[in-house]
């Protein structure tokens, strides 16, 4: 293995940067939040607040486990509820300076990781894809 | 890096096996389908045929995409539409013999991809996790 390249690579060097990622805001309504995961494709994306400091993430079953009532899909609720009933705060974070290792250890539970810096503001998101990528280069034994 | 246990891990060794893997049936109304995705918490899931045979991977956006009208989310429209009208059948699959290194480099660009047998039977699933975490234990540098 290589060993030089992977200790040199930070969270900087992996992420998508800010301007590329989809994402939604705190007082968004339900479906909002709903049609911009459904025409972008992803299953989750962050959630910022109006100065653009991260707040969490929320995905498609967040927001139908939210809406399934007893017999139905409820949703007429979509337009009642809003983003920060249902968010996620409790997901772990990364500096721009963190190195592979930290990288490598914060997408094994799950599949991006917000890069954030010291203000809370909104750096971008390491996928679990760019690290198996770097990882295959490295690992021809 | 420690190599010798990563070059004898095979798919078998690193897989989630059939009987713990939530699945839908090709036969089955997408309401039953995005009821299963909705309920167990995965983006996504394996489609089988009555006979345990793989035929191919359904999401929740597959689903949702499908559904979604030019004002409003069509729900009549799932009970209507069955799972193998939306079903992706271009999907890599893995045996389980097959190497880490084949594992590692199936799962780059899909969250999980299904181990089949030589007659197309349902083994189980390697997922993004299961690779991580292996490689998180031998790449103390
Ligand atoms: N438009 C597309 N083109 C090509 N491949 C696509 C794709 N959409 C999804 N994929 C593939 O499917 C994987 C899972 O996507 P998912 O949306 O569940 O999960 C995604 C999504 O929730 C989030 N994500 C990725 N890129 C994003 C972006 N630009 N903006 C917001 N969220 C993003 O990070 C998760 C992990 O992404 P990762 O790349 O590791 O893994 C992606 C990628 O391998
Ligand atoms: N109930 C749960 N408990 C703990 N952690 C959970 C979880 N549900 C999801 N996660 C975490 O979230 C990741 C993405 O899950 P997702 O459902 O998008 O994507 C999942 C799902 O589509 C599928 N999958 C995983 N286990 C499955 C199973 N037993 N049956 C059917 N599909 C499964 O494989 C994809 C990748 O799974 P992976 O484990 O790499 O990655 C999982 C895992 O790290």
């Amino acid at each position: 293995i290589k060993e030089l390249p992977l200790l040199e690579i930070t969270a900087e060097s992996l992420m998508i940067s800010s301007e590329k990622v989809a994402h939604v805001q705190m007082n968004n309504p339900l479906e909002h939040a709903l049609l911009i995961l459904v025409k972008s494709g992803y299953s989750a994306v962050p959630v910022l607040d109006i100065s653009y400091k991260f707040q969490g993430v929320i995905g498609k079953n967040l927001i139908l486990d939210k809406i399934l009532g007893l017999e139905r899909f409820e949703m007429e609720r979509l337009s009642e509820v809003r983003v920060n009933d249902v968010v996620n705060q409790e997901i772990p974070c990364l500096k721009k300076s963190d190195n592979f290792l930290s990288c490598l250890k914060s997408v094994i539970d799950y599949p991006f990781v917000c890069v954030v810096d010291q203000e809370g503001y909104f750096d971008g998101i390491v996928t679990r894809r760019a690290v198996l990528k770097q990882l295959n280069k490295y690992i021809h034994v």
